[in-house]
């Protein structure tokens, strides 16, 4: 454990209290896809198969279960929840998800460390969440406004995944053998894929102004 | 046989 690993598994946590409380504070999902909430779901269940398999510390048993379980709370309410599930941006969240899920899976079949059920299940949870924002990108698009818990929530996933990046440089550079190419390469695709937002946020920020998405 | 591939990151 690196302080840039730490950092980046802080602000993944942060983001998801970030996304909890506007979902607890407003009653209302306004502006988050579900669909990505869903992918985030499969994401964690199909790599934390090893929950019970493998165990590497109490902190590591720790966050993967809380990551488990507020995902599927946030899908849950999204769903079930009486008042938070009126809010939800049906007409906007219309990207097709369910490929991205048959395309992370086929990719893992061909592309994994090792041909076993739980190699291929962690492979696919890895591709899978390199793309898994994507809905969110795109709804975020479609409404053009972004309110600020939610702006904050994706800023958050943007740099929890920036921190690994540097969390993968460091390693490189202090352990004898570190070569992760499936998740290192994954990791950079998905990061890329904040760019554009991040360009938008930091304008936003610089002119204190409120965050606006091109159309 | 000694299991390799460990995912310590989350």
């Amino acid at each position: 454990m690196n302080i840039f690993r730490l950092a980046g598994d802080m602000t993944h946590l942060l983001s998801i209290l970030v996304l909890l409380l506007k979902i607890y504070a407003t009653k209302s999902c306004s502006g988050i896809s579900r669909k990505t909430q869903e992918l985030y779901a499969i994401v964690f269940v199909a790599r934390y198969l090893d929950l019970f398999t493998d165990f590497i510390s109490v902190y590591n048993t720790f966050m993967k279960v809380v990551f488990i379980a507020s995902s599927l709370a946030i899908v849950w309410c999204m769903r079930f929840h009486p008042m938070v599930r009126r809010s939800y941006d049906r007409e906007l969240d219309t990207f097709r998800h369910y490929f991205l899920v048959g395309a992370s899976f086929a990719l893992a079949l061909i592309l994994h460390e090792k041909f076993t059920v739980q190699e291929i299940f962690w492979a696919f949870s890895i591709y899978l969440e390199a793309v898994a924002i994507l809905p969110q990108l795109v709804l975020l698009q479609r409404s053009g406004n972004v309110d600020n818990l939610t702006g904050q929530y994706i800023f958050f996933l943007g740099a929890y995944r920036a921190f690994y990046i540097l969390n993968w440089i460091y390693r490189y550079l202090t352990e004898p053998h570190f070569t992760r190419w499936i998740a290192c390469v994954s990791g950079v695709v998905q990061t890329a894929l904040y760019a554009d937002f991040f360009y938008y946020y930091f304008i936003s920020w610089k002119n204190n102004s409120k965050l606006k998405l091109p159309a | 046989l000694e299991k390799v591939l460990i995912h310590d990151e989350l």
